[in-house]
């Protein structure tokens, strides 16, 4: 056994080289203070499952990240977020998917992993377990940032989905009577 | 997308992705991340969070393969994390960070830039958004 380590991301693609400084060093900012979050769990002992819901709900909370708040939006322009965790040992895994109010969607599929004989929970059945549970949910409104509303409309004028960070480019041809492409 | 993936000195793993999914996407779609193997996976060996286009994450089983690769024709993680990158489809639809019980840790990605950081038991510590060189 060579020690502890800890990874994490904030979303891939395609991330303009000259991205503004303000809109890159608080996302930088945000990665450090996570990093710093998991590595003190890990250095106090914590179980590296405890490690990864507690560094996904910081990053879920930061508005600057497809996830939690901040997720993008569908094409109606609302909110649909999903989850899942692992735990590597045991092979146990939860997972969710449709979330439209909880604040934190890995949490919830923690729960799905400890508290259902299943993996997956979604939508509605989702949603009804998390109120069970009384996770913390807001209004779908909190999620919902002008930057992503702005996205959206980008997107549906370039007729297309966009990864995360992909800049839209102009409409691309449409196949078999809707955009074919991610 | 987010992700994390931890290792403790004893070997134990753990990985977790969080997700909005795609801007503009059909309602009730579903993407990579939920799917067990393909967005989040992790066993003995190693574990692992992807992020990126979520069908081709799918179609691939990206996060399973790394651990697959490990497991079956003995790649180290850096080469099997490489390997299933490369493999999950045309560029700039894939990213993935991964740790593994040795505590090795691997962030490969085929997009412009992905958002990660990294650190290890021997003081090793990185935060950055594109190649570093």
């Amino acid at each position: 056994m060579v020690g502890w380590a800890i990874a994490l991301h904030g979303g891939a693609g395609d991330i303009p080289m000259d991205l503004p400084d303000e809109r890159r060093i608080p996302r930088e900012t945000a990665l450090r203070h996570c990093l710093d979050l998991g590595v003190s769990a890990l250095k106090s002992g914590r179980h590296p499952l405890d490690v990864t819901e507690l560094v996904v709900r910081e990053l879920e909370n930061h508005p600057d990240f497809n996830a939690g708040k901040g997720s993008v939006l569908t094409t109606q322009g609302t909110v649909e977020m999903e989850a899942s965790i692992m735990d590597g040992k045991t092979k146990r895994c939860g997972a969710v998917s449709g979330l439209t109010t909880v604040v934190n969607p890995i949490s919830v599929a923690r729960l799905v992993m400890e508290k259902t004989p299943h993996i997956y929970l979604g939508f509605d059945g989702a949603q009804a377990f998390a109120r069970a549970h009384g996770v913390e949910t807001v209004e779908s409104s909190h999620f919902i940032t002008p930057e992503n509303i702005a996205r959206l409309k980008q997107a549906k004028e370039f007729n297309r989905v966009q990864l995360d960070y992909t800049a839209p480019t102009p409409n691309l041809p449409e196949v078999s009577g809707d955009s074919q492409i991610g | 997308t987010v992700g994390c993936v931890a290792v403790d000195s004893a070997g134990n793993l753990a990985s977790a992705t969080s997700t909005g999914g795609y801007v503009n996407k059909m309602v009730g779609r579903i993407g990579d991340t939920p799917v067990i193997g393909a967005g989040t996976y992790a066993n003995h060996l190693c574990a692992v969070s992807a992020t990126g286009k979520g069908e081709y994450i799918i179609r691939a089983t990206v996060a399973r393969e790394v651990a697959a690769l490990m497991e079956y024709k003995g790649l180290s993680l850096t080469e099997a994390a490489a390997y299933a990158v490369e493999q999950s489809g045309p560029r700039g639809c894939c990213g993935l960070v991964a740790v593994s019980a040795n505590g090795e840790v691997a962030m490969p990605y085929n997009t412009t830039g992905m958002f990660r950081a990294c650190a290890t038991e021997d003081g090793y510590t990185e935060v950055a958004i594109w190649p570093k060189n």
